[in-house]
């Protein structure tokens, strides 16, 4: 869930 | 999406066109380093490989997709077409990437991954991830060293670097923006280590270059 955050940056 | 991620993007996509251009227009490729670009790609293939399991945005995916063909296109250039090709030394772009960057980069994310979910939440996707995130924060060294070596930076060459630093430190404030107005945010010390270690990298560089903008005069680097 955490990492999710950051998987729609580039 | 915030103003800072989208400078910061729309500034990434610049420092590429900077650099494609300059290549063309100077048709040589001295004080470049493939290897830098190299490792970009490395960077793009192993952490967008959720294009093909995730849609967030169409501009999320329109600019993964320009960021692998943009750098594979730069890598091109440099290596396979004349004249650029033939005025590419590549004695000094020797820094030995596989080395220092990729099996680090790989042993630490598999460490930290492992630590991180456990053998049961193991996920190569993610692993990669992990491994890009650590790859990208050291991938301008090669083109740092480079430039270190030739000492006289070509002006489009300077810009060039200097919208990728810029690009790195938007994303700094679009993480501290993020985490203010954001509902539900959980900070990633990952990410942020490494984007803060990325950041710092440019700060010589941007210290001359700012430098050299004001006094009007050329850009070189001390020894």
């Amino acid at each position: 869930k955490e990492k999710e955050l950051f998987k729609d940056e580039l | 999406m915030n103003i800072f991620r989208l400078a910061g993007d729309m500034s990434h996509v610049f420092s590429i066109l900077v650099l494609l251009l300059r290549l063309r227009v100077a048709k040589n490729a001295q004080g470049i380093s493939v290897r830098t670009h190299e490792l970009f790609l490395i960077v793009f293939l192993t952490r967008y490989l959720d294009l093909f399991t995730t849609f967030y945005s169409l501009y999320n995916s329109i600019m993964k997709i320009l960021y692998i063909v943009s750098t594979a296109s730069i890598i091109y250039t440099i290596k396979f077409q004349e004249p650029i090709k033939s005025t590419y030394d590549k004695s000094q772009d020797s820094f030995l990437y596989w080395q220092f960057a990729v099996a680090p980069c790989a042993v630490l994310a598999s460490v930290t991954h492992l630590i991180g979910s456990g053998i049961s939440g193991f996920s190569f996707i993610e692993l990669l991830w992990t491994f890009s995130i650590y790859l990208e924060s050291i991938a301008i060294l090669p083109q740092l060293i480079v430039l270190q070596r030739y000492r006289e930076v070509e002006n489009l060459t300077g810009n060039y670097i200097f919208f990728m630093g810029a690009y790195r430190f938007l994303y700094i404030l679009n993480w501290i923006y993020r985490a203010n107005f954001e509902a539900h945010y959980q900070h990633h010390w990952v990410v942020y280590i490494c984007g803060v270690l990325q950041t710092l990298l440019y700060v010589d560089f941007f210290y001359y270059y700012f430098k050299s903008k004001k006094s009007g005069g050329r850009f070189t680097l001390p020894t």
